[in-house]
Order: C-alpha cells, then sequence, then structure tokens
C-alpha cells in the first residue's frame, strides 16, 4: 500500500491511497486502503490520514476515522492521535499498523508498528526527509 | 509564505526485513524521493494538496518497487487486482475504487470518480469501464506483473498445497 497526504498554501488537506492489496488475497477481498474512514480520511478542520498494514484490522478500527476524530474533539496533534490510534483496543485489534498523517497546523506524523516502514516527508523548504525504518 | 507539507508512505511486497537487499532498499529510496519530489513541487508552485497526493501517489503506482499499481501483489488466482481512494479535505468530496485491474493509476481512477460520477465507489468490472469512459490510460496485464511479485506469489501458492487437504 502507498499512500499520501498534504496541505496546500491555501490551508487545504488532502490525502489519496493505493494498494496492490496482499500476496495470495482472495479474489474481490476489499481492504482498508480503498475505504473512506478505513484506511484513508480528510478533513480541513482537522486532518488527512493514510492508513497502511493489516486492512481488516484498520477497517475493524476505522483507524483513519479515530485518526481524525482524535484531533479535531480531543485536540491532539497529528502525531498524538496517531500514537492514540496505534494502540487503540490492542487487544481487539491486533496486528501491523503504520500511518501517516498531516494536521491543519502543517504538523507531520509517522507512526508504525510494522515490520518496516518505508516513508518520507517535506515541509516547506526544509530539506526532505526519506526513511525505511526497520 | 504559509506552511505546506507533505508526507508519504510507500509500502512494498517485502514484509521480512532480512529479505530487503541494500540494491531494493536503495532503489525504494529513491522511488520515495522522486515521489516526493513530485507531490512538493505542486505545493511550492502553490498548487492544490488534492494534486500533490495524486501526482506522489501517481509516482509510487508507476514504480515497480511499491505495492500498488505495477508491482501490485498476485491474488490467490495470481491476478493484480488494484485499490485506491482519494478524498478533499476542503469539501469531503471522495472517490474510491477497489478490484480494478488494468488501469495504469488506480488513484486517478479514484479522482474521475470523485469529480466526474455522482457515486463515491465504484468496483469491479464497472470502475473499470468507468476508467475506458473517461480516458484513462489502460495497460496490459504484464505491465503490472513484477518477477518479484510473481515469485512471493509462488511461494505462497505451493506452502498451501503442501498443507493437508481436509475437504473431497
Amino acid at each position: 500500500t502507498v499512500g499520501a497526504v498534504a496541505l496546500d498554501q491555501e490551508g487545504n488537506l488532502a490525502v489519496a491511497t493505493s494498494t496492490g492489496g496482499i500476496e495470495g488475497q482472495q479474489k474481490g477481498r476489499v481492504g482498508d486502503s480503498p475505504v473512506l474512514g478505513g484506511g484513508t480520511y480528510a478533513a480541513n478542520e482537522a486532518c488527512a490520514v493514510s492508513c497502511t498494514g493489516d486492512g481488516e484490522v484498520i477497517l475493524r478500527g476505522a483507524l483513519a476515522h479515530e485518526v481524525y476524530a482524535l484531533v479535531k474533539y480531543k485536540g491532539l496533534t497529528a502525531s498524538e492521535a496517531c500514537r492514540e490510534a496505534l494502540h487503540l483496543r490492542a487487544e481487539d485489534l491486533k496486528g501491523d499498523k503504520g500511518f501517516i498523517a498531516i494536521d491543519k497546523d502543517g504538523n507531520v506524523a509517522v507512526e508504525s508498528n510494522t515490520n518496516i516502514m518505508r516513508c518520507a516527508y517535506r515541509i516547506g523548504d526544509e530539506q526532505p526527509f526519506v526513511a525505511v525504518w526497520r | 509564505m504559509k506552511t505546506y507539507a507533505i508526507v508519504i508512505h510507500g509500502g512494498a511486497v517485502t514484509m521480512d526485513p532480512s529479505k530487503l537487499s541494500p540494491e531494493e532498499e536503495a532503489a525504494q529510496r529513491h522511488g520515495l524521493q522522486e515521489s516526493l519530489q513530485a507531490g512538493w513541487e505542486i505545493l511550492h508552485r502553490g498548487g492544490s494538496a488534492l494534486d500533490a497526493v495524486e501526482a506522489a501517489v501517481q509516482s509510487l503506482e508507476n514504480n515497480e518497487h511499491f505495492n500498488a499499481g505495477r508491482g501490485s501483489s498476485l491474488n490467490m488466482q495470481g491476478e493484480v487486482q488494484m485499490d485506491a481512494a482519494i478524498m478533499d479535505g476542503r469539501t469531503l468530496n471522495a472517490g474510491a475504487v477497489n478490484s480494478v485491474r488494468y488501469v495504469k493509476n488506480p488513484v486517478s481512477l479514484a479522482r474521475m470518480v470523485m469529480e466526474k460520477s455522482e457515486h463515491v465507489y465504484i468496483a469491479g468490472d464497472g470502475a473499470t469501464e468507468f476508467a475506458l469512459q473517461h480516458g484513462l490510460t489502460m495497460e496490459a496485464v504484464h505491465y503490472f506483473e513484477t518477477e518479484k511479485a510473481r515469485k512471493e506469489w509462488l511461494e505462497i501458492i505451493q506452502e498451501e498445497e503442501k498443507q493437508p487437504q481436509e475437504h473431497d
């Protein structure tokens, strides 16, 4: 799964997520990526979020919307919200979860418990950051 | 100038860190840089967040080192089957597609669904027909399949065949 979240100079947020699914998956299986609120969500008043990991777990937790709700209603930053969503009902929602997010103030977040998280970000004119985390 | 920023993630089929070769990691880092640059340039010039995320994801879909578009995983039947979604935080408009084949950039199809249809979500053959109606670029099956994905798929299938059959 790949994804991007962005904040433009007008203060608008957007998200896109795309996936080739999982190796050997059931034909017709839908993971989190194309499900709005599951693996993809954006709203200007809060944040934009894209998820990767175990799609079924992310779907059951509605984790992209969870991050949005934590930013909007609890006043957390994108990073704080992703960390909290990562541990949401950990016993019931066991599995790989990865988030990228950006909030309306331009705070970026990358949080994950996956084996590998390949990510990158760039804020304004600052130097780009690229990482393959294990 | 107001704040602008972009974040991307790029999953690949390999989830076992020990199987990630230095060459593959270097290729993935390069792909991440290209994708980031594609999105950042749009934001830097004053373009929209929506255009930026589409461009960044298109770049990853076109790169065989990531699990989307070219380089997608293969389903049980050994076929590529892709999903994508896009959402505009300004309007809460959204578009999504699932189980599409042949469409070079599923993220652009998702955007087309958002902007050119009355719907939010179109699946399977309907999504493919919608892509054809709107002139999106299509590719043959072999464009999407990589040697790496085929090899990992074969390993999974062979492993399943080793399991004892518990039904007629």
